[in-house]
């Protein structure tokens, strides 16, 4: 089961550019 | 063609979608001690990205108003009351929307061009990256 926080961060990384 | 420092100058937003500049910008927030408005901006966007139909995204709305807004951070202090008051009721009712941190979103960044943006572009983190 993923924790609040964990589902955060990964909310947060989908969006960060990740190539230029 | 428009170098990625080039870019960089010329709206938050080509900043932000750059990897190498999210990243200098982010460790600029770090030392300036309000990286959760970068992380705020950026959750929102992951946010309207979720499958409404997945009951992870009710979690992470849910998340995102609890780490960020519900709270006297500095991301809340830089929102309207009423942005904030629309999110905490979507979230009660459970009425979830994609757009429902739009307002919120906007209101951040505009803080963010205003202010954090301006002293990134003249600080040393940049000035030496250039």
């Amino acid at each position: 089961l993923n924790s609040e926080d964990d589902l955060l961060q990964k909310c947060i990384g989908s969006a960060m550019p990740k190539h230029r | 063609p428009d170098s990625p420092l080039a870019r960089w100058t010329k709206s938050l937003h080509s900043l932000l979608g750059d990897q190498d500049g999210a990243y200098l910008f982010r460790t600029f927030l770090e030392r300036e001690k309000c990286v959760d408005t970068l992380d705020f901006w950026f959750a929102c966007n992951g946010f309207r990205q979720m499958d409404l139909k997945d009951t992870k995204t009710l979690r992470v709305a849910k998340a995102i108003y609890k780490r960020y807004i519900e709270n006297n951070s500095i991301v809340s202090k830089q929102l309207k009351p009423a942005t904030k008051t629309y999110i905490r009721d979507s979230i009660k009712k459970q009425q979830i929307d994609s757009i429902m941190f739009d307002q919120a979103q906007t209101e951040i960044q505009t803080v963010m061009e205003e202010n954090a943006y301006q002293m990134f572009l003249t600080s040393d983190i940049y000035l030496e990256y250039v």
